[in-house]
């Protein structure tokens, strides 16, 4: 895109486009290339490359905005860590509690699971299915079972048990349904009844595929929940995650991680630079 | 909302007196602008906008004591026409058993959707066998039985440790053996990008033969809708799309931009987790959502 040898009106036409097609959106996508052209013609800027890296230096400080939002996480020995991870359906969320525990294991930490998803075909057989692979218990129910008393028993579980990190798998829900999102504050107060500070981190989980509605995702689980970090899932595919640029700006809610496949190992820490240099540059 | 914009747009001028050609690109701008934020594709939007331009510009929005109107008149009929004017019905094969392949991106909701398939030709008065073609996916097998268990519909399982393309053969066999009709093959949602899985969707086509395969995607894809769809076609000849998740508030301009880009008629409509979420595509309530 920059490889060229004049800098025009095709370049920020060209630079327009390319942000629209990673799911920037229209908004942040006219007001970066704003404040490009504001720059290049402050600066008297005549060389594409020097663009290009105004650009990125721009898209990189976006991201770092919300970034250095990004609480400390600080565990407590003998408190566990709870983790409660949110999303819509199919975003990922189960495949990424499997991730985080392989992450939490390589620093040492011991892990525990709690299968929150009592609702849908088999959530709690695929979650049991990953604790088994990475050795990790799972507290579970049957099926059908509330998931407040899933959250409870965990609770207690990861208390009696020293365990370090629990993390609590929750149902995928449309943010559109309101009682399905009343049950997360719910699930929230029995976690801080038995630790205070539960649960430390709030993930949310979108889909690299979605488009102008994962902004609103953001929003509306923001509302119900207070998101600590958002983990970007399935960047392994053509979807570039653009909308982390919206919820970036609007949210000023920090990026922590991004999926990069299917396996446990396939997570990464955001790193704004890495992700901004990934998207065209 | 874009009938909001557009009359802003128009209700300004207005008061300048006669409209313009330029007046007409003010509105388009706006247009694209809604297209955009519904995630229809970047270059359907560009063709779309040129076509409309060119009925606004030609029909009357010049001379319309209500532009607005007429203008959003206009984009509606065009977005009507491309989702596609009929409704198309599932195909009937030349002899049973009608064979439904469902495939599409992780996580798109191919699992619930066979069920929900699955219960609605039985209501029909057929008799379907599900298939559980996916052995990677943790409890995939157990996903689909516990569905196959709430609707009463058998589902053919070899579990995890069978090639997908001999599961979905074998499939067929029982099926033809014990009447069953259609055969509804669950599949792993895979990336179209992962050759070594677009070759395995290439090879389980082969060996079944269709009827339909569906691509299933998610109401709230975005830009790469049309990437994605393409390539899924380009391999295999996508017959038909369903669009999941509508109970949400996702605007859905993917499956115009699939539509547009393909072809591929949209075949039914995912407004739920519950088996029974299932309705019929009509264009112009689609058309309604996109616009916002
Ligand atoms: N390629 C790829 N696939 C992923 C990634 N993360 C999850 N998936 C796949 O996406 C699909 C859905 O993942 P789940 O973990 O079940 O998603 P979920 O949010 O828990 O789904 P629900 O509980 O049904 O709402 C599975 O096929 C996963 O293997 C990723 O980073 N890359
Ligand atoms: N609200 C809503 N949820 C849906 C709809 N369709 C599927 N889901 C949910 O979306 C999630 C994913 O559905 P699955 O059927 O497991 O998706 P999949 O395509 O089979 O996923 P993979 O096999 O991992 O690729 C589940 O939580 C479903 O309950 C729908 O139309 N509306
Ligand atoms: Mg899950
Ligand atoms: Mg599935």
């Amino acid at each position: 895109l920059f490889d060229r040898s004049v800098l025009d009106e095709e370049l920020y036409e060209d630079l327009e486009m390319l942000l629209i097609q990673a799911d920037v959106g229209w908004d942040v996508s006219q007001k970066l290339v704003a404040e490009l052209r504001e720059r290049v013609d402050r600066d008297r800027i005549k060389d594409p490359a020097d663009a290009r890296e105004i650009l990125r230096q721009e898209m990189i400080l976006l991201l770092e905005f919300a970034t250095r939002n990004r609480k400390v996480k600080i565990l407590q020995r003998g408190v566990p860590f709870v983790i409660m991870v949110v999303g819509v359906n199919g975003v990922g969320k189960t495949t990424s509690i499997a991730k985080l525990a392989a992450y939490h294991q390589r620093f040492g930490r011991s892990v525990m699971l709690a299968a929150g998803d009592t609702f849908r075909a088999a959530a709690i057989d695929q979650l049991s299915v990953w604790g088994e692979r990475l050795k990790v218990p799972v507290i579970a129910h049957q099926q059908g079972a509330d998931p407040g008393a899933v959250v409870f028993d965990a609770m207690q579980a990861a208390h009696a048990r020293n365990i370090d990190v629990l993390i609590v798998d929750t149902a995928g829900r449309l943010h559109t349904k309101y009682n399905l999102m009343a049950e997360l504050e719910k699930l929230r107060k029995i976690m801080r009844r038995h630790v205070e500070t539960a649960p430390q981190e709030v993930l949310l989980v979108i889909d690299a595929t979605t488009g102008q509605n994962g902004l609103i995702q953001a929003q509306e689980f923001a509302k119900s929940v207070d998101i600590t970090d958002i983990m970007i899932a399935k960047l392994d595919g053509t979807a570039k995650g653009g909308i982390a640029f919206s919820v970036a700006k609007e949210l000023g809610t920090p990026i922590s991680y991004v999926g990069t496949g299917e396996k446990a190992t396939d997570l990464a820490e955001f790193r704004p630079d890495t992700y901004v240099d990934s998207l065209f540059f | 909302s874009l009938s909001d914009r557009l009359n802003e747009t128009f209700g300004r001028l207005s008061k300048k007196g006669r409209l313009t050609e330029e007046d007409v690109d003010g509105a388009m701008r706006e247009v694209r602008r809604a297209l955009l934020e519904a995630d229809v594709n970047f270059k359907v939007t560009k063709d779309f906008v040129a076509a409309v331009r060119e009925r606004a510009v030609g029909q009357d929005v010049l001379r319309s004591l209500t532009p607005a109107q007429t203008a959003i008149g206009i984009v509606n009929e065009e977005l009507v026409r491309v989702l596609g004017n009929e409704r198309e019905p599932l195909r009937v094969p030349d002899r049973p058993p009608q064979i439904l392949l469902m495939v599409g991106l992780q996580g798109s909701g191919k699992t619930t959707h066979s069920g929900k398939l699955a219960l609605h030709l039985r209501k029909e008065g057929r008799n379907p066998l599900l298939v559980a073609a996916d052995v990677y996916r943790p409890a995939a097998v157990n996903q689909l039985q516990s569905l196959g268990k709430q609707i009463n519909i058998p589902v053919y399982e070899e579990g995890t440790g069978r090639n997908p393309v001999d599961i979905a053969g074998n499939a067929v066999r029982f099926a033809i053996d014990r009447g069953h009709n259609p055969v509804i093959v669950d599949t792993a949602g895979r990336l179209q990008i992962d050759e070594r899985l677009m070759q395995e969707l290439v090879d389980i086509r082969d060996r079944i033969r269709p009827t339909e395969i569906l691509l299933v995607a998610d109401a709230m894809t975005g830009q790469e809708a049309v990437g994605v769809a393409q390539a899924f076609h380009d391999r295999l000849g996508v017959t038909g799309l369903v669009l999941t998740k509508m109970d949400g508030d996702a605007r859905g301009g993917a499956a115009l931009s699939i539509r547009a880009v393909t072809g591929v008629p949209i075949k039914f409509i995912g407004t739920g987790e519950k088996l029974d979420a299932l309705e019929p595509f009509y264009p112009e309530r689609l058309a309604g959502r996109i616009l916002g």
